[in-house]
């Protein structure tokens, strides 16, 4: 038996809004530690993780580990009849063909439930290993998002590459280039605005703009984005969901012939 | 040219 009760339902509602686009069916694997979900894209270039932990839910009963096989169009399609102040429930019996998810509005008024059909998934898992990385990038999640859709209409591809001067974020198309550099700033007046570089070594990786672009889906989830590259690495772009886990987004990086 | 890699090329499937 699974109950799972989060009193935020919104977050989990802006969690399918953010990886819908990138993966079509995963499976949500549900645990002592969290609710939580690797999947890669259909081209095997990007991969989503994400992780709820139990900690952030009001009830959390998971009698046993749970693989349960979702369409994320459809599960997204039944968690948007869910009000953004609403009180969400997921609840699944061991062995269940069925995940229920059940909608409480704040003042109790209103209870819907919603039934989704399982599905079994292969899905494959990757192992990625605790890394050390060459550059970490923290910035406003809203000016990441910005310069991800400005470049995009320029090129396709876009090259980051961190020095100590700043993180600069380049494009070229057929009309033209791009180059957007983004220094330090740390003496906003909201740390949410601070743009920080963690630079151990200098990086320059080439990326498709389009992943990108999907990734920033996840803007609502967090003020700010952190960006972890290394020369020999895929890029993981991370937005943190508050006091409860994450959403991390893998993307392999462009390699010159 | 670059050319699109994937993840399988630096992560093991497990």
């Amino acid at each position: 038996m699974l109950e799972l009760r989060l009193v935020q339902g919104s977050l989990l509602k802006k969690v399918l809004e953010s990886i819908k686009e990138l993966v079509t069916d995963a499976n949500f694997d549900c645990s002592s530690t969290g609710f939580s979900l690797q999947a890669m894209d259909s081209s095997h270039v990007a991969l989503v993780a994400l992780l709820l932990r139990s900690e952030g839910f009001e009830h959390y009963r998971c009698d046993r580990n749970m693989s349960m096989g979702m369409n994320l169009n459809n599960m997204a399609k039944m968690l948007k009849c869910a009000g953004n102040d609403d009180i969400i429930t997921i609840k699944a019996d061991d062995g269940g063909d069925t995940v229920t998810f059940m909608f409480e509005s704040p003042t109790q008024d209103k209870i819907s439930d919603f039934e989704m059909k399982l599905m079994d998934i292969d899905s494959e898992h990757l192992g990625i290993p605790e890394a050390e990385y060459h550059a970490i990038v923290k910035m406003p999640s809203s000016e990441f998002a910005r310069i991800c859709r400005d470049l995009s209409s320029i090129g396709d591809t876009v090259v980051i590459s961190v020095t100590k001067e700043g993180v600069k974020f380049s494009t070229k198309g057929d009309i033209g280039s791009a180059n957007i550099v983004c220094r330090q700033n740390t003496s906003v007046d909201k740390p949410e605005e601070a743009t920080v570089i963690d630079m151990n070594e200098p990086v320059s990786l080439t990326f498709a703009l389009r992943y990108m672009n999907s990734f920033t889906k996840a803007t609502p989830l967090s003020n700010t984005v952190s960006i972890s590259l290394s020369n020999e690495l895929p890029v993981v772009v991370e937005y943190k969901i508050a006091e409860m886990g994450y959403v991390r987004f893998y993307l392999a990086p462009k390699i010159e012939e | 040219d670059s050319k699109q890699s994937t993840l399988t090329r630096f992560f093991k499937k497990v």
